[in-house]
């Protein structure tokens, strides 16, 4: 089953941008 | 054209869908500051600050052309349209309100598709600047992008001098949007 994360859509987006950075180094 | 959704949906896979659809528009904002002239120039410490402070307003702007203010209806970027009372009753009516506010005010400008992708670029970089290193850069970035903004707009519309200034006043909105908002909870679901 999955699980069910909750976060701020601050957070949400923090995640994202962080993640592309990485990827992309 | 897009279907609305019904009963058969929770509100729970509602709320999960909404949350689904800021991952892709996300993603598409980072490219798009990736294409700002002088944007990737900066370091990539400040570039991913302002893409933090900023992205939420850039979403704001963007998806204020998905209200519709007659209606009452919002279509997301996924395809699909709520009413309003759907989204109300998953707790983002303050924020749905602010939005349609902030659209109508927005969408009687009536900006060109330009004007309003360089309103987005001043929108960004415009962004709070706590945790930058290079304030000057920034400032630079920001000073010349908006006297883009102001030389397209009057070139373009020489008798409504009134225009420019309505339009940086929405940053303050955008701003106040931000802070009320960028709080509000998202539901993913994960492996």
């Amino acid at each position: 089953p999955k699980t069910l994360r909750v976060m701020t859509l601050a957070d949400h987006i923090s995640h994202i941008i962080t993640q592309d950075f990485a990827r992309n180094q | 054209a897009w279907p609305v959704s019904g009963a058969e949906r929770t509100s729970q896979e509602i709320w999960e869908s909404f949350s689904q659809c800021f991952t892709p528009a996300v993603k598409e904002v980072v490219e798009f500051a990736k294409g700002i002239p002088g944007f990737q120039e900066l370091s990539q410490q400040d570039q991913v600050m302002l893409l933090k402070s900023g992205t939420f307003q850039v979403l704001m702007v963007r998806f204020c052309t998905l209200f519709n203010a007659e209606e009452r209806t919002v279509t997301f970027l996924n395809g699909q349209t709520y009413p309003l009372s759907t989204l109300r009753t998953l707790g983002m009516g303050s924020l749905l309100d602010a939005m349609f506010e902030f659209s109508e005010k927005l969408g009687s400008l009536r900006l060109e598709p330009d004007e309003m992708a360089l309103f987005m670029a001043v929108v960004l970089v415009s962004a709070d600047r706590s945790g930058i290193s290079d304030m000057r850069a920034v400032e630079q970035l920001q000073e010349g992008l908006i006297r883009a903004l102001r030389s397209l707009i009057t070139r373009r519309r020489p008798d409504d001098s009134a225009l420019f200034p309505k339009l940086l006043l929405r940053l303050p909105d955008l701003r106040t949007l931000n802070n009320m908002h960028s709080d509000k909870l998202l539901a993913f679901r994960i492996d």
